[in-house]
């Protein structure tokens, strides 16, 4: 899932 | 994913739909600025180069295939579409946008989260997202009189990181150790350029009005 501070966002 | 984030990507979304909208059912790109669509091109090719290394979700792979195709699809349509291209107003559109990818670029070899190929270019196309609609709205200036879908498309393009400035404070205040800084920062400058824009198209809405900019 969305590891911390990666950059998820578009 | 928070609701102020979705709504910022719809509206980015809305925003490149219009912008489809016009080119296609108007066959015509006037008003809209070639260099503007082409620093997106860039923004979003050097933003999503963990594309097919980080996989986050098929919603954000999904957008990014979307975002990167379609600003491929307007710069074509722009520079080869037969008629499409007889249209554009090359002598409106003459901001040096080649300064704005380099300073960006510049600032993102001294400010990056790690000095990384990956960080750095992340870095690069948040700066230079933030600077990308100058053109285009030096370009509506001088063209005075904006007619309403390239008007609309640069409202929904505007509003979309105003909802991502809402999305890092509640992320802000949601999660422990969260911090954009590079993002954050970026993303106001980038919204404070449209502060003016989003005047004239309040009070050309609020008369029901032509949105007139002053040259």
């Amino acid at each position: 899932q969305e590891k911390p501070n990666s950059h998820d966002e578009l | 994913m928070n609701i102020f984030r979705f709504a910022g990507d719809m509206t980015h979304l809305i925003s490149i739909v219009v912008l489809l909208l016009k080119i296609y059912a108007t066959k015509s790109c006037s008003g809209i600025s070639l260099k503007t669509q082409e620093l997106y091109v860039i923004v979003f090719l050097a933003r999503y180069l963990d594309l097919f290394t980080d996989f986050i979700s098929v919603y954000n792979t999904v957008m990014k295939l979307v975002f990167i195709g379609s600003s491929l699809a307007i710069v074509w349509c722009m520079r080869m579409h037969r008629a499409v291209k007889r249209t554009y107003d090359k002598e409106l559109d003459t901001f040096r946008h080649y300064f704005l990818v380099l300073g960006s670029f510049v600032l993102a070899l001294l400010l990056h989260e790690k000095f990384t190929f990956q960080e750095i270019f992340w870095a690069f196309s948040i700066y230079l997202e933030a600077v990308a609609i100058l053109p285009q709205l030096v370009m509506l200036q001088r063209s005075g009189n904006v007619d309403n879908l390239t008007g609309q498309y640069v409202f929904f393009l505007g509003a979309y990181r105003a909802f991502y400035i809402l999305n890092w404070i509640y992320r802000f205040f949601t999660e422990p150790h969260f911090s954009r800084w590079i993002a954050c920062l970026s993303g106001l400058v980038q919204t404070a350029f449209y502060a003016d824009f989003f005047y004239y198209y309040f009070i050309s809405w609020k008369n029901n009005a032509k949105l007139q900019l002053p040259a």
